[in-house]
Order: structure tokens, then C-alpha cells, then sequence
């Protein structure tokens, strides 16, 4: 059990460090590290993350934004150590403003035919990137019934 | 492996059959506040085997079927049906397609269904195992979910990385 | 403190329900009730709200934006009841569709006069719908400067 | 009484002093993540008082100094100072403006000041005092907030009502 931990977090370090450098113009330190190296089985997992020329000393000092896709950079690394073939995001793209709705998109393109993406939105730009679109509407009060906006050509998906 | 199929009847606020169906790419759902949209989330995690009541936000298990509008009398039970393409054979070779159904009824007795046939939630764990496939944590990723991630109780994250290893 | 606190209760109560009807189109039932009547000054506070045409039964079952606006009418109706003179909203708008929006600003537009609002919001309507607009920036990494993106017309305030 | 100009200098990533003057109307503070904003409203919270560190995110008092960048040092002061127009005389006649001023040095003394006067946290809470002003929640709303409100934990909602008690 220790040794498959170590490996994991190792694993996910990496692929937070890879993908922190997508989601962020310039980023001077990324890191996962365990509270008490002595005992991996029960640490604490701590996250560093200093964006270009800041110095925050805890990730408690980011931005709202910041955060998101601090959080999101972590996620995306714990999938790739197991890869879920689907993907469900509700409403993680509000808090980020127009460069980092195209930073966040750009992530998702780079899973494109490994993944699939269900994404609940209300940002126009992630509704662009979208094939296919679903409206949900409620013309009959407390009753959701869905409409489709646009669908992909029926061409066989991946 | 992907989601080709979602269908809805009487979860939440799907009165009416619903059917969604999903190609391998980027699908968003989008519509105005309150339309349904996270309710949809919340039935993916439900047929997937979650029983945590809080995920799905609600207090008690019967308050995830459709409770009655102005027009229409509540109904007495909640079915979603998840059908899931096997490409990459992930799923056991027999099955090229998958599908998987749970109900609720309002006396609070429940069924899973593996096709037309029913079974129990091991079944579906066992059948899900290793795919990645499961109501868990980071392939339903809600806003609320970050701050959670990051805050100071870090057993959520330690969590996280043990469901991984 | 017993006289005082079920007064403000009851104030609180009546400015919850004008405020929900500005903020939600159409809605059946508004309240605020205490969980046990016997001994108010201890007991829990319950909010309860059904939209049109729907059956809640409990405010965990609203959506994302719903229970921003709900919480919003809660925070204002206690505003009118102690109204301190400003009023700092840091992305309470970040949830909202389109509708709800316009919503929330004819309830700000509806306190002109009375308060000051200092709102920060990455949402385009919200930004037009203000007199005066700071736009903070960090040119050069980690140091935030203010440029005064539109100022109101220097005319004295209220 | 309304919030006419608001000075930052060495507070959290505003290393030069900043000025910012508000009229009474709606001011709306943009721009992208992390360029300071959700700043100003941690600088008018701990210049009226504010002593919970959590509430201004950060984990130790010295935090909120500025802690350089990669072409500055860090900073040995955090000043920040609020200047109130007493219009509809909520404070006493005396003043028809007032200004309140709060310091921190990284040894970790402070002071507080009204006009150029050095005062204890007590004197500007008392000038305040049923004015409505203060640290205190509800004039002073995050996101965050909207969940705790109306979470089952009910005791932040039961606060709240106490405060406008
Ligand atoms: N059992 C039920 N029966 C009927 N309606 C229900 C039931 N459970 C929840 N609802 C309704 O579903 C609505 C919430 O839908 P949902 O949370 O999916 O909205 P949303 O589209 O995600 O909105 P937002 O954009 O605000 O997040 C609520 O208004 C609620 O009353
Ligand atoms: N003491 C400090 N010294 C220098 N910089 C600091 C200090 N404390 C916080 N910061 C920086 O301030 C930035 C956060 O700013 P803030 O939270 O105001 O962003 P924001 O404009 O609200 O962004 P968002 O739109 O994402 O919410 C962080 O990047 C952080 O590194
Ligand atoms: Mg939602
Ligand atoms: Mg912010």
C-alpha cells in the first residue's frame, strides 16, 4: 500500500507540474509535497503554487480565479494517474475571467479523443468551443425539458 | 469507452422522459438558472451508485423523485438509465455496449438493472472496476468542490489520492 | 434582548419577502420561521422559498443561482434593518444567467441614494450598469495599480 | 455617511501607495484573476477592524504586508486609511469627515489612527457604534458566503440576526 501511494503521488506530482504550466502564463514554482515525509501513509498533502513574480507563501493567498485553476490543474493530474472515460465539469469556468476561460479550454482540447467532456455552463466562450449543445429549459414551471441547440454532425464519434 | 445515452424519468425535476445523447467531444449543457442542468449531474452520479444523499442535494432519498409543479401530481418513482459504448474494451469483451439503470420508488425500495436484467450495486462496482467509471470525486468536478480541495481539512485531498493510487 | 430579537425577526422577515418578489419573477411562497417558536433565543432560523410552479421542500433543493439570489434578499432584508451607509459585493453576480442579473441590479438601482455599492464583478452587465469603473491591473508582476477606466462625470454625490 | 476615498500602501500585493475616491452611486472594481481586487475589500475589512485573520486570507497578521515581487523587496509596513463623508450626521456633528487609518509592521505592532490622532481599536468601534459600519458581515459580501448562509449549520444565519439585533 506504501509503495503504491508513493508512486501515485509522484505520478500526480508531475502531471501537476506539466499541467499547471498550461493553465498559467508563467509559474515560478509548482509542487506537491507531503507534511510529514515520515509517515506518507497519514500526511497531509500540501500544494505550492507561486504565479509569475508573486510570492505567495500558501496557496490560501491566490486569487479566486487563481484558485480554480489551481484546483483544476490538480484534478486533471489525479485523472491521468486513472483515467475516467468521461468527464462531468459544473460551472468551473465562472470564477475565470476571458484569458483564462482560453487557458482552461486549450486543457480540455489537450484530452480531446482520450476523454469526453460534459460541461454545465453559462460562459459563451466555453458554449463556442462545444460540439454539441444542449438547452434545458423549464417553459412549464418546475418541468425541465431539453431542447437541442446545436448538435456535431451525426459523424461517428471517436 | 463514453457516454452515448442518458435517460431521465421522474428524476428530480424531469417529469416528462428525457433522452440526451452524447458524442465522444465537448458537450455543454446550458440554460437558465434553475432549468435542471446541475440535476442532470446529480442523476449521472446517482445511477453510478452514489448514496451519499448530501452529493445529491437532497435530505432524504425520495426527494430525488419528481416532486409536483403547479400542473402536475408528484410521481412515485425516479428511473435514469445510462448506456455506455465499449471501445476501447475497458469493459469485459462480451459488451459492446452497456447499459445501466437504478430506481427509487416512493415507498424507498430500489432496483439496478445491468441491461434488462436486474442486479445488485456490487454488480455494477465489480463491472466498473479499474475503468475509472464510479460516482467518485474527480470525474464529476462541481465549483463548490474547489474550495474544498484546497481548504486546510486536507483529508478531502487525502482522499482524492487514495481513490487514484 | 428576547423583545429586541423577535422584532428584528420580524422586520427581517417582511423586508425577506418584498425583496424576494423584486428578485425572483414569480414565486409562491417566501417565509422566515424559527425552528422552535419556544425559545427564540436559541433556536435555529429556517428559510424557506418556493419559485413558480415548483415544490422545494427545503432551500437545499434550490439551483446555484437560485440560492445566490435567496441569500441575497436574506443579506439586504437584514441590511434594512441596521442599514450601515455602503455596501461591498465581491462576484455575488458570478452565478447568475442573463435574467437574474438585470434582477439583481434593478434591486441595487432600487437602494440608490440610500447606500453606496462597491461591487467587484467580471460580468458585463454589471460593469455597465456602474457610475464609475477602476480597473485594477498588474503590469508588472505581483503589484497591483488602479487605471480609472470611466469615471462618472465629477457632479457631487448624494 | 458614505466611503469617499480609500489610501493603500504596503497592504497585500499593493506595494505603491494606490488612491482610490468613490462617489455615493455604484462603483464597480474589474480585471483579470489575481490583479488585486478581492484585495481592496480584504483593505476596507481589516481598516475597520478586522482581526480574523481567516476572514482576510491569509494565515498569520504579517501576511497582509506586502511581500515583494521579483523586482521588489518586500515591504516593512502595511498602511491602509478610510476617509467617510458624515453627511446625514450618523456620526457625532463635530466631523463632517472622518478618517481612520490602520497600520501594521512586521515585528507585528499596529496602531490605529483617526485623523492624526493614535487611537485603540475600542475608539473606532465605539465612533461607529449603531452607525451600521463595521468589519461585520452583512455589509460586506463574498460568494463564499452564500453557501454558509444557507447551509444547514445555522449558527452563522443566527449570528447574523444578532448582529442587527
Ligand atoms: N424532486 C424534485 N422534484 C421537482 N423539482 C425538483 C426536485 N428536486 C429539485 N427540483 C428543482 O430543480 C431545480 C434546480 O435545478 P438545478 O439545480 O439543476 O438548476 P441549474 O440548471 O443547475 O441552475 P443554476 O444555473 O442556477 O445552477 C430547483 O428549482 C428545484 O426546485
Ligand atoms: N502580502 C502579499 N504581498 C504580495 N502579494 C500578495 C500578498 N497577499 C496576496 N498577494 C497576491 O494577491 C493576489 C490575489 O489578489 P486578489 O485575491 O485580490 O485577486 P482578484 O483580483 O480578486 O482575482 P479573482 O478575479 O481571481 O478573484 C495573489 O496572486 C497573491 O499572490
Ligand atoms: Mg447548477
Ligand atoms: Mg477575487
Amino acid at each position: 500500500a506504501l509503495e503504491r501511494f508513493t508512486k501515485t503521488l509522484q505520478t500526480v506530482r508531475t502531471h501537476f507540474q506539466e499541467l499547471v504550466r498550461l493553465l498559467f502564463e508563467d509559474v515560478e514554482e509548482a509542487d506537491l509535497r507531503l507534511a510529514d515525509p515520515d509517515d506518507p501513509l497519514q500526511s497531509d498533502i500540501l500544494l505550492y503554487l507561486r504565479p509569475r513574480g508573486k510570492r505567495p507563501t500558501s496557496i490560501n493567498q491566490l486569487s479566486g480565479g487563481e484558485k480554480t485553476l489551481a484546483a483544476i490543474a490538480l484534478l486533471f493530474a489525479l485523472y491521468l494517474v486513472k483515467p475516467s472515460p468521461f468527464c462531468i465539469l459544473d460551472e468551473v469556468d465562472a470564477p475565470l475571467d476571458e484569458a483564462n476561460t482560453v487557458r482552461f479550454l486549450r486543457l480540455l482540447a489537450h484530452f480531446y479523443g482520450k476523454t469526453q467532456f460534459i460541461v454545465v455552463t453559462h460562459n459563451k466562450r466555453t458554449m463556442e468551443a462545444a460540439e454539441t449543445l444542449y438547452g434545458i429549459t423549464m417553459e412549464e414551471p418546475g418541468v425541465s425539458r431539453v431542447v437541442a441547440v446545436r448538435l456535431a454532425e451525426a459523424t461517428p464519434s471517436p | 469507452m463514453y457516454l452515448a445515452r442518458l435517460e431521465l424519468h421522474g428524476f428530480k425535476s424531469f417529469a416528462q422522459r428525457t433522452v440526451f445523447t452524447f458524442n465522444g467531444g465537448l458537450t455543454a449543457l446550458v440554460g437558465p438558472n434553475g432549468c435542471g442542468k446541475s440535476n442532470v449531474v446529480d442523476a449521472i452520479r446517482w445511477v453510478l451508485g452514489e448514496q451519499r444523499v448530501r452529493l445529491l442535494r437532497a435530505e432524504r432519498m425520495e426527494q430525488l423523485i419528481f416532486n409536483g409543479s403547479r400542473t402536475r401530481k408528484p410521481l412515485g418513482m425516479a428511473e435514469v438509465s445510462l448506456t455506455l459504448l465499449n471501445r476501447e474494451n475497458r469493459l469485459p469483451e462480451a459488451y459492446t455496449e452497456i447499459r445501466i439503470t437504478r430506481r427509487l420508488y416512493r415507498d424507498g425500495t430500489g432496483e439496478y438493472l445491468i441491461g434488462d436484467t436486474p442486479c445488485r450495486l456490487r454488480d455494477i462496482q465489480e463491472l466498473f472496476l479499474d475503468t475509472g467509471v464510479g460516482p467518485n470525486a474527480y470525474s464529476i468536478i462541481e465549483l463548490r468542490m474547489v474550495e474544498e480541495l484546497l481548504s486546510e481539512r486536507t483529508e478531502e485531498r487525502r482522499r482524492l489520492f487514495e481513490e487514484a493510487a
